[in-house]
């Protein structure tokens, strides 16, 4: 079965993001078929694989008006392995657009549901299947946000290892208390990654401890550090294991890879 | 008259909350009387001025849905010449609340007038006046930013010196073009401020050179320094120039500061 895992915090720059590529990566180099949706207006992440965003017709956002499918939008990147559903700008318009549907939280998890069908199916006409979906939330808990969490078993929260990064963990947890509660039983946190992190300085050495006092075992053993790599990479479209393999910044996604991989599907 | 400006980027994690305080400061270490208006659900700004969002009664939420004045829940900080007006997580619901809303872009305009009107009534009991309004916008192109740009008249850009951050700039021109087209003429980027610059980076170079090619003299020429002062001060509640007046963040700052009263209210 696949895993489906949504990568969001709504404090913004925390590493969502680049997470969400470079875990993506590091899975697809274990030999695993991952997914990779954009479900940002700003469509970072569509960027970030090299993918522009005003060049397509199509894209997460005409799936989510009903107007294609997610087959119909998923296209391969210069990872092997690795596909990605992109975004456009026009999802911007989405959460006004969207907000009367009925059934407006769970539009996502019916293309999900449709495209897997379509690829289980097996006539190898349609794309897939993959291991893994991975999710890239917007820095917001509106309702992109919550179709993610709808659409998903697991969450990976990164967490910047500052002093506004705690502040919203609270609500964070209560929205997807929320979701769990009403829209998606069994919906849990896979784990919370500190990112970012710049062991140098005193700040970030106590907040990386206090969230693992705070969290406990939800937090990953893995932390990802701070390497100029990983936004290096970004710029040039690149995933860090196709332009500095041999980085910090690779050897993190890596080890973190191995960490999700043993967790496990969430029972 | 009082300068009005907005600090705005959708993208997140850039720097908005931490110019809009220590900005504020540096400025009514000048002896100017400061107001800081936070936008932001995630009431970051509110946190970092040391008080605590679900301690308030009525905050900037109250304000948009008619229920208090601005009046009533300003402020002091413990910067003398500053004042606030905090936000709460109830803000989260605003831009959905208020979307179908007659004349939802100028809801925080009118609220504005309304506090000018009664501070210079002079009576003494409202509080204000002051020379600077320094909006904090949260990470977003919706209703609340589209608020503040309509309520302003400058806008000043932080802007990351990382690559996704010129991705957006586009888009926010746009809005901005659209705002001051249909809601408010005269609207205008009194300036870009390269934000959390790390000298030692080549791409912090490169993408800072770039910012400088790309946007000309609109571009400060003080940039800000990534500097780990900045972001401890927020961990305690208070601003660079009481947590550490020696650091570069606050001569940072401080330069910044005398920028903005040099380029003058736009014409
Ligand atoms: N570990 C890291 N080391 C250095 N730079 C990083 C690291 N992680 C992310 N970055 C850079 O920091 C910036 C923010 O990261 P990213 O865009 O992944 O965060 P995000 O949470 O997705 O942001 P948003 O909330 O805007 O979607 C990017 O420019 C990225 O290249
Ligand atoms: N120049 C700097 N040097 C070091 N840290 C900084 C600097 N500027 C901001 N920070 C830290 O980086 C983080 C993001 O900054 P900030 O919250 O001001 O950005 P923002 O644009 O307001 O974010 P959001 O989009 O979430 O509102 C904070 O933890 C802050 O303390
Ligand atoms: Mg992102
Ligand atoms: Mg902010």
């Amino acid at each position: 079965a696949m895993r489906r895992i949504a990568f969001m915090n709504q404090k913004g720059g925390v590493g969502k993001t680049t997470t969400c590529v470079n875990l993506g990566a590091a899975l697809a180099r274990r030999g695993l078929r991952v997914l990779l949706l954009d479900l940002d207006p700003q469509a970072n992440l569509t960027v970030h694989l090299d993918v522009r965003p005003d060049s397509l017709d199509r894209s997460v956002y005409d799936v989510l008006c009903g107007r294609a499918s997610l087959a119909d939008v998923v296209r391969p990147t210069s990872t092997l392995g690795m596909d990605v559903v992109p975004s456009s700008l026009d999802l911007a318009g989405a959460e006004m657009e969207l907000v009367s549907a009925v059934g407006r939280e769970q539009i996502l998890k019916d293309a999900l549901a449709r495209l897997e069908a379509a690829s289980s199916a097996g006539d190898g006409t349609a794309p897939g299947p993959w291991d893994f979906l991975l999710l890239d939330c917007p820095p917001s808990l509106g309702l992109l946000t919550v179709n993610a969490l709808t659409a998903v078993r697991e969450v990976i929260v990164p967490l910047q290892a500052e002093f506004f990064a705690l502040q919203g963990m609270a609500r964070l947890r209560d929205v997807i208390a929320l979701v769990e509660g009403r829209l998606n039983p069994g919906l849990a946190i896979l784990g919370i990654l500190p990112s970012m992190v710049d062991s140098r300085t005193t700040l970030s050495r106590e907040v990386l401890a206090e969230i693992r006092t705070y969290f406990g075992a939800a937090v990953f053993g893995t932390a990802i550090r701070r390497n100029v790599k990983l936004s290096e990479a970004s710029s040039h479209g690149r995933t860090v294991f196709e332009y500095a393999p041999g980085s910090n910044g690779a050897a993190d996604y890596a080890a973190l890879a191995e960490e999700v991989l043993r967790r496990g599907a969430l029972a």
